[in-house]
């Protein structure tokens, strides 16, 4: 099974 | 804000290959265009869009505005669109409307629209555009999303391997499975058909089959598409304009647990 990873988990907030 | 887009099919496009991600989003106006950023409700998905002086006819920005906006209600509107037509936006000091002025001189017609402004708050995210990445990739966007729509049917998640040998989409579903292998190619009767492959390593990452049947919406901006992925950070899906700009999707891939 693989996990979904979201955008935040690469990103940081400005 | 004094936006004019000498054919308003170039903004209509735009609005229509994201419309569907994300629900609403702010526009950053400046000098050196529009800008905008958007994550769609499951934050899996990041849309830039990017449209520079260099897309208008005449462009003019006198001091840094932000509109937000529905893109249901504007998608609505852009569809008076149409090739014969210009399309100039205009946002006034005290933003609280955007007005959308068609002009369609050779029929002489006009069409004016207002859309209210919304204040949307949302989180900017640090996205560095010149992200390195293990593999660029440049190929049609037709092949693509037609490699897309024919995998994404057996399965509900997408595989991208990228060797020397040329790059694999595959799928395995519970009774099918697909696989398909581009190899680089240089057609010079066309060139939006050729393919490069540029790769400091291989990679093989999945994502969900869902996200990959909205970014093939945005194909019409383009005839070409890059692709540039890293094991470690969101797979970027790009489509360039001509004049300059273009709408990028940032998707966060699924790992083993």
């Amino acid at each position: 099974e693989k996990t979904q990873f979201t955008i935040d988990d690469f990103f940081e907030i400005m | 804000l004094e936006a004019k887009f000498d054919d308003s099919t170039i903004f209509k496009k735009i609005i229509d290959s994201f419309k569907d991600s994300v629900t609403q989003i702010n526009f950053v106006c400046s000098e050196s265009g529009i800008e905008a950023q958007a994550i769609d409700d499951s934050r899996v998905l990041l849309v830039t869009v990017s449209i520079p002086p260099s897309c208008f006819e005449s462009y003019r920005c006198d001091r840094p505005t932000t509109i937000g906006v529905y893109l249901a209600s504007l998608a609505k509107l852009l569809k008076s669109a149409n090739t014969n037509s210009s399309l100039t936006l205009y946002v006034a000091d005290k933003p609280d409307e955007l007005l959308l002025l068609f002009e369609e001189p050779k029929n002489q017609k006009s069409m004016e629209y207002k859309l209210k402004l919304v204040d949307i708050t949302a989180d900017m995210l640090e996205v560095d555009s010149d992200m390195k990445s293990d593999v660029t990739v440049e190929m049609s966007s037709v092949e693509f999303t037609k490699t897309v729509r024919d995998l994404t049917q057996l399965s509900d998640s997408f595989t991208v391997s990228v060797t020397k040998d040329g790059i694999v989409f595959s799928v395995q579903g519970d009774t099918a499975q697909g696989k398909v292998l581009l190899q680089p190619r240089e057609d010079l009767a066309d060139e939006s058909n050729n393919l490069s492959i540029s790769m400091s390593k291989t990679i093989d990452l999945s994502f969900a089959s869902k996200y990959l049947l909205d970014i093939i919406k945005a194909a019409s901006i383009s005839n070409k598409i890059f692709l540039k992925f890293s094991d470690d950070t969101p797979a970027l899906f790009e489509f360039k304009m001509e004049k300059g700009g273009g709408v990028g999707f940032y998707l966060a891939p699924k790992y083993d647990d």
